[in-house]
């Protein structure tokens, strides 16, 4: 199984949209696909058609109790081949009682290495900062996406974001690696998001995957349907380029 | 003295650029400013001019260090009336620190009280969480503004941020009251603008603020010449739709 984070500090820049789709899409061709929520907010849990307060167990429990095994919580949904581990606000006590456990960065790691083999992907969304939570994602996973929208801000933030990576690969998972920095919310027609792009391919060059998302306002529509691009609308711009980020991904393995 | 917290744990809904482009505004019409960049991203201080790096004191010191105060560790921006609390890396150290302190969520609130009467507006850039830090923000405030992107995840996160500010109203500072929700990235050609604004209008009413700010590409540009709007294009419908917000501001007291 190749469990992949789906990371950035930088808030709105893509997480879950690159989780729910990215998910769906590898689903559709024919992986078995965990999507795992590990934001309070909830959104993946929203994206692919859950009321997040339905749950009485989530993410949270398969975390904190070593004795509720992740495959309990995890729910089928309604789109062949892609199962969720849900969240809920829950899921924000998380961070202060994990923080005086022993061996504290490796319960989600842990919790996901006894799943035996159900699944070929398993896709981590994480929340916006860089917290215990997200630790836990990134010592968890084989492979980390960055997804970085085309503006100013975003590029900033990546430096931090590819020091914290390298921390966590010679401190507690040797074998992280980059699958790539997804270029998000791409506009063809403005100055910014061409700058944006130049700059993030001169400073990070192969680290940047060859799938670039542009800015459609059907994945934005998505979610209020409870649904993937794929199965909102699948002959729309978003949908074809979750497709594509799928098939990049599965061609080859990570850049590094 | 006015202390407003901008804050929400959603990503990217527009906080950074709300404080940055607010503040400016407010100093444009006479009012001396104080900007606080509460998160460790630094990106207010990089909206307005500055490299986060470039700092040796930031916020961080004034909140850990009862010793260093506050006005130590301001700085004149290059446009009129606006001074600057930067934030950088250092400050992400905080949230361990201060967790084991006493009164730990009122230590911003101790180091605002000694400014002294220098500043009529304190606006403070939240990060995209509810930590201690933002908490920290909410305690020390007398009002909040709550940005929310006219899109679907954002306000399902609405419910549970109003929930939290309930709480620290009840239990750390009774005179928090919500100055109004700003509705962001509005894009009138969109139904999902229009849904999203007349779903907020509907369960929130009073709440909303008259001014929306649309989204507009010179908004996203501006910080990449360290400008708020108003020096970047005052000519631009970001600038005149932040010069109403301001006035929105200081013609009303907040609205609850
Ligand atoms: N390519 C795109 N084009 C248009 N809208 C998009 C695109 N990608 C995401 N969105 C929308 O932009 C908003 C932010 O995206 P999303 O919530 O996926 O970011 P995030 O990084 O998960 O945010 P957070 O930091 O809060 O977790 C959402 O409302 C989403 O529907
Ligand atoms: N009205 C707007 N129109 C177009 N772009 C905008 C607008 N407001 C903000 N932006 C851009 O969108 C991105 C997100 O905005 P911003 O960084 O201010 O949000 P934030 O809530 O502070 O994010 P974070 O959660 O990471 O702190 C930035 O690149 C910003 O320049
Ligand atoms: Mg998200
Ligand atoms: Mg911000």
């Amino acid at each position: 199984m190749r469990t992949i984070a789906v990371a950035n500090q930088k808030g709105g820049c893509g997480k879950t949209t690159t989780s729910v789709n990215l998910s769906a899409a590898l689903a559709q061709s024919g992986k078995r696909v965990l999507l795992i929520d590990l934001d309070p907010q909830g959104h993946a849990t929203l994206g692919v058609g859950f009321e997040p307060e339905e749950f009485e167990k989530t993410i949270y429990n398969a975390i904190i109790d070593p004795l509720t095994p992740l495959e309990s919580v995890v729910v089928a949904t309604k789109f062949d081949g892609l199962s969720l581990a849900p969240s809920n606000v829950l899921l924000s006590g998380a961070e202060t009682e994990i923080t005086p456990r022993y061996a504290r960065e490796r319960l989600l790691r842990q919790t996901i290495e006894k799943l035996n083999g159900r699944y070929d992907f398993c896709i981590i969304d994480c929340s916006p900062s860089l917290s215990l939570l997200t630790l836990n994602a990134l010592v968890a996973s084989s492979e980390v996406i960055i997804p970085v929208q085309t503006h100013y801000y975003a590029l900033e933030g990546l430096k931090q974001l590819l020091e914290t990576i390298g921390v966590v690969r010679d401190r507690f998972n040797y074998s992280l690696r980059i699958l790539g920095i997804l270029l998000t919310f791409f506009e063809s027609r403005t100055l910014l998001s061409q700058e944006v792009r130049r700059e993030t391919e001169e400073h990070f060059g192969k680290l940047v995957l060859k799938t670039v998302i542009h800015r459609s306002i059907r994945l934005a529509e998505a979610p209020s349907a409870g649904e993937p691009i794929l199965a909102y609308d699948s002959k729309s711009i978003g949908a074809r380029e979750y497709m594509a980020l799928a098939q990049e991904i599965t061609a080859e393995e990570a850049v590094n």
